[in-house]
């Protein structure tokens, strides 16, 4: 079209790209090395021990750090920060989680279903005084789902981008121009998978409900940590968390 | 209303 170039097209995508790169820790070629490397038993049981109240304050330690790298990723995308400020914590709020969740997969070992959390590889059972059994297993799941498709750091790099970049936020005020830029993020995407051969990949992804649904998942179990520990939030959880999920 | 990610978005390089 006339507004959207080919070489306008090669340039978001080379941008997706580099945004991921530079956001995304630990790099892939690390986290390939890594992921036989689990907690022992001892180290399992100790997580285990740990009091409810600090199992969540850790957990939404390690997720806000995840958060922030994602406001980062956001920030060097092409196109996203000449959108109007609330569009762009608008989108941030609604979809911040969702891409955090697609960048697990990255750190997810699908072969004896763990994933990277502070320094080894965790199993569900690490995270079992958290007290939501039910939530860390849908999120390894959708983990274990996104793994199946073996997608490649650009194609992870296009979908947070299209993740992020979604014109069906409720509260947007400039939808039109949220929707130009996720059209030329599907272009780029389109481009991409057809140079590799792997169109079908666009049929098989995972519906976009699902993402939601475990967001909102998360949501529901922080209420109910907070019914439990009255108080607990202000203390020790991080700003910008109580800011997105209380 | 959303301090924190004003902040983080207004900084050039938080």
């Amino acid at each position: 079209s006339p507004t959207c170039s080919g070489m306008e097209i090669e340039l978001l995508a080379q941008d997706v790209l580099r945004s991921h790169r530079e956001t995304s820790q630990p790099r892939a070629e690390e986290l390939q090395q890594r992921r036989w490397d689990t907690f022992s038993r001892e180290e399992v049981c100790a997580y285990q021990r740990k009091p409810m109240q600090e199992m969540w304050e850790r957990c939404a330690g390690r997720l806000t750090e995840a958060i922030q790298h994602v406001v980062e990723f956001a920030k060097r995308l092409r196109g996203f920060m000449e959108l109007c400020q609330n569009d762009q914590i608008v989108l941030l709020k609604a979809g911040a989680m969702e891409v955090v969740l697609v960048r697990m997969c990255r750190a997810f070992n699908p072969d004896n279903r763990t994933v990277l959390f502070e320094g080894k590889y965790a199993g569900t059972e690490l995270f079992r005084s958290l007290g939501c059994h039910e939530l860390v297993g849908s999120i390894f799941d959708f983990a274990q789902s996104l793994c199946a498709l073996r997608l490649s750091e650009s194609e992870v790099a296009f979908l947070c981008a299209i993740v992020l970049i979604n014109a069906n936020r409720p509260w947007l005020q400039e939808q039109a121009k949220v929707a130009r830029l996720r059209g030329r993020l599907e272009v780029a995407f389109r481009l991409l998978l057809r140079r590799t051969h792997r169109e079908g990949l666009l049929a098989r992804l995972p519906p976009a409900g699902r993402l939601r649904a475990l967001c909102s998942q998360h949501v529901e179990q922080l209420q109910a940590f907070r019914r439990l520990h009255p108080g607990a939030l202000p203390a020790a959880f991080p700003p910008l968390y109580r800011e997105l999920f209380a | 209303k959303h301090r924190i990610l004003h902040k983080l978005l207004q900084n050039g390089n938080s």
